[in-house]
């Protein structure tokens, strides 16, 4: 694991922190649902946690999909390619590219689509910037930079773990060991309410 | 674009359907070797520099495949755990135009992935070690 120069983190006053989406993307439960699966994966490891609030403008966090050139020097660049990005803390930009085929749910391994990429896997990866973390050469990790089309990987690696517990410490509830869950299993318990 | 799920795809995404991706077009650069001019090698700098490998010293860069190229290579392919070998060989090559976050690997010239920890590491991708 890595961070970014500085260690730039979340303060400890603000261990509860919110999310909000941009408005104009319109997104279904069913979407921020997967945003919200992907937080309980971090909030699991760490005294962290994160709820959704409908206030853009005063969340921590702030999930937005953009095309091109979205004003902050990092364009999007179209299928492929860069997929999206998040900045440190405590900026809690959060930009997922608009062009991009994503899938919400599903298998996405069985899509016959090449370009389709999995929502999930991208947003527990770039949560992981959002907390604090660079990247990772531990190829199982989250944090490694590449997320191949038509795969998922949603798990944290021991290697994320020990990262952000390094910044966070652990959480009280946490058993020192990620529950494997099966694609299928997390597809049908992740559909529901946030 | 957002699937509800993997049935979804609208019908202009057919499955056999070729498409360019942005990096794709680096995989004519197999190869190539230091010394070299490609056309085009300029955008392969740009890609090392947007994810911190090449620091931007000048506002283009040259297609030669010069010293600068070759250290990004390298360190590059110590982050990826490739051979550290500075050409674009056929798996470096794959590594780079796989779809990844736009996050930079190297922030201000400094990271943690493997590059930056010690020379005994990276090189080899294990530790050396003597049988008493």
């Amino acid at each position: 694991y890595s961070f970014f120069p500085g260690t730039p983190r979340w303060p400890a006053n603000r261990r509860d922190l919110t999310y909000g989406f941009l408005p104009g993307n319109e997104l279904t439960d069913e979407i921020k649902a997967v945003f919200s699966s992907a937080f309980q994966k971090w909030s699991a490891v760490t005294p962290l946690t994160f709820s959704q609030t409908d206030s853009l403008l005063t969340a921590d966090i702030k999930i937005g999909f953009y095309s091109g050139d979205h004003g902050d020097g990092e364009p999007f660049d179209g299928v492929l390619g860069t997929l999206a990005h998040a900045f440190s803390p405590p900026s809690g930009r959060f930009h997922l590219d608009a062009d991009e085929n994503w899938i919400v749910s599903g298998d996405v391994m069985r899509s016959a689509v090449p370009s389709a990429v999995d929502l999930e896997t991208v947003a527990v990866h770039e949560i992981g910037h959002l907390l604090g973390l660079g990247h990772s050469s531990v190829e199982d990790a989250i944090m490694y930079p590449t997320i191949t089309s038509r795969t998922r990987k949603v798990e944290l690696a021991n290697d994320d773990i020990e990262g952000i517990q390094w910044l966070y410490g652990s959480n009280p509830n946490y058993n020192g060991s990620t529950t494997p869950t099966s694609t299928t299993e997390e597809r049908e318990t992740s559909g529901g309410e946030i | 674009s957002l699937f509800p799920n993997i049935t979804a795809n609208p019908p202009w995404l057919h499955p056999n359907a070729t498409f360019l991706a942005p990096w794709d077009a680096f995989i004519k650069f197999a190869g190539c070797h230091s010394g070299e001019t490609r056309h085009g090698l300029s955008k392969l700098k740009h890609y090392f520099s947007n994810f911190g490998y090449i620091p931007i010293t000048a506002p283009n860069f040259s297609d030669d495949f010069d010293d600068e190229l070759e250290k990004a290579l390298k360190t590059y392919q110590q982050n990826f755990n490739l051979n550290v070998t500075g050409q674009l060989d056929d798996q470096t090559l794959q590594q780079i135009v796989k779809p990844r976050c736009g996050n930079a690997d190297i922030v201000n010239g400094t990271t943690s992935m493997n590059s930056g920890k010690s020379p005994s590491f990276h090189t080899t991708g294990h530790f050396h070690t003597t049988g008493h």
